[in-house]
Formats: C-alpha cells, structure tokens, sequence
C-alpha cells in the first residue's frame, strides 16, 4: 500500500493578507487578484470559505517580500469592494503534508490535523488539493508541525523539508 | 512560454458542507475529520480560511453520495467542538482550472475569477494549489463557467473536461 503522506515541508517566509467582509458578490475576487497581479505580486495560495449574510472573507498568502506591497493592494482594494477590512500576519508558516490520493483516502487530513493538535499546534487556516494539505500555523510552530507530522507518518530525513 | 492554464473541469456531483462557529482552537479540525473518516467518507476540498473573535468555520465538499452521511457525521461534532451550526448546500459544483506554476504567475488566478465574474458567476469557495484553482459555485452556473474560462484561455476542446 502507497503511503498517504511521502513528504512534509514548512515555508517560514510567508505572509497572510486577509480582505474582511467583503460582498459575496461577482467580481470582487476578480478585482482583488488584478490588482495584485498588476503589481507584480506572486499569490502562493488562496483561501475563501463559507459566505455569511451575502458577505465574505479572501485570504491569502504571500512571500514575505511581497507583504507590504500586498497589504497595500487590499487596502486599496477596500473602498473599491465595499469590504469592510484588512487583515495582515507575518508571523505565520505554511506546513504541506504531500501524497498522492490523499483526499481519497479517508483519514489522512484527520491524521495530519491530529499531529498537529496533539502538539496544541492551532491550524490557522487549510487549503487542500488531491496531492497536499497545506495549513497555517504559527512561524514558531512551525517546525515543531514538521517534526509531528514526521513522527506521525513515519516519514525518513530526506522526505521533512524546510523550505524556507 | 507554456500556457498558464492547461485544461478545465467541472465536477458537479459534489456537496458542500460546512461546521460555522467553532472554536479556533487546536483538536476541532482533527475532530471533525476523523469522525468523517471512520464513517469511510471521502473528502475532496477543505475550505478554512480567516477566524475571527477566536471563532472560524470549517468547509468541506464530499461527493453527493456521501451528503447525508457528511452531515450528520458534522452535526453530531457540534456539541463535542461547541460549534454554532451545520449548512450544506448540494446544489453546487466545483470548477477547476489546472496549468502549471500557476500561481507563481500572477495574472492566472485573476483570469480565472475574471472569466467567471464577468458572467456574473458568485465564486462561492476558492481552493488553490500550485497547478489548480478550484472554484466551488452554483451547481447550474458550472457548465456556463467552464465555457468561460475555455474560451478565457483559448482552449481547445480536450481541454474543457465535465468530470462528473
Ligand atoms: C467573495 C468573492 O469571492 C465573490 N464571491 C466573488 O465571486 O468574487
Ligand atoms: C478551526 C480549526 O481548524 C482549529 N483552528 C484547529 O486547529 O483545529
């Protein structure tokens, strides 16, 4: 049997950028990634999730370099939107738990989220695809998240990555 | 320069589910998706982006078969993680545009959401990685989205995929 989870990396150099509140309504994800894009600022990975009374949150993530100008963006962006705020935190990471199959297989997300947990590691937020479970943690958790997941899936040296 | 976006699927035998309210504290998403997978229930993509006032909420998409099972498996977490509710929605779908590096290229992820806003497409979720995007919209708007971003990116016919 594959094993569901062959390597674990952290990137440490990441920043999070939210937009608060903003309509749930077309066209504003698109606005929001022009501008970026125009500024010449690379998105790592997009979060959007439940939408509540017609409103909605967009996060994402950054370079570190990239965060001031990114943070610029979105709040240029506010007005424009209707939105109601900007969020920004340079004191995250990302931690990716990377397999194959690994939303088909019941169980591997529970297992990645459990080391974490087990180590009272709060996951900030998650983006997910067939083949990576991405999530947010602390910077200072960061590694402690990549030892966990390590032990947890019983992974070797070459397959924890630090990839900062 | 090889082509940012490569080919798009819909898939529209998907379910959205979502935990709102629940405590942005470490053990609530290993919870959660642990009791989904001892029921054998195959996650496709979690959605969990900004929490606020120590509260986030927790989405998910299953395929349809599995709706009722999702939901009830999200329900009876409620009380153990002290969350506020349970929604789902099975009258959506899951559009993906695949490429490569896409989003170390600004402008794809912009592109895409372009194509769909200006169809007036609500992009109801949004989940990325480094070679998709998957937008999570209304179930009768995901065959009017995939012609959208076909002809966004100048695809040819193979390239426009109904996974259902
Ligand atoms: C919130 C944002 O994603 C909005 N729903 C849009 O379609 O642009
Ligand atoms: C909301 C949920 O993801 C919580 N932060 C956890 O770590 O489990």
């Amino acid at each position: 049997v594959k094993p569901a989870v062959t390597a674990v990396a952290i990137n440490r150099h990441i920043a999070k950028v939210g937009l608060v509140g903003v309509p749930d309504a077309p066209g504003v994800a698109a606005l929001l990634f022009s501008r970026l894009s125009q500024r010449g600022i690379n998105v790592d990975l997009v979060f959007q999730a439940l939408s509540h009374d017609h409103l909605n949150d967009i996060a994402f993530t950054v370079e570190d370099k990239d965060a001031a100008a990114a943070e610029e963006v979105a709040r240029a962006c506010l007005p424009d939107v209707n939105g109601r705020d900007v969020v920004v935190d340079r004191s995250v990471a990302k931690v990716s738990a990377v397999g194959s199959g690994m939303l088909g297989r019941p169980g591997v997300a529970a297992g990645v989220f459990q080391a974490l947990a087990g180590a009272g590691i709060n996951i900030q937020m998650i983006g997910t695809s067939e083949v990576k479970i991405s999530c947010i943690v602390a910077r200072d958790k960061a590694e402690h998240a990549l030892r966990r997941i390590h032990q947890a899936f019983l992974l070797d040296e070459g397959q924890a990555v630090i990839e900062d």
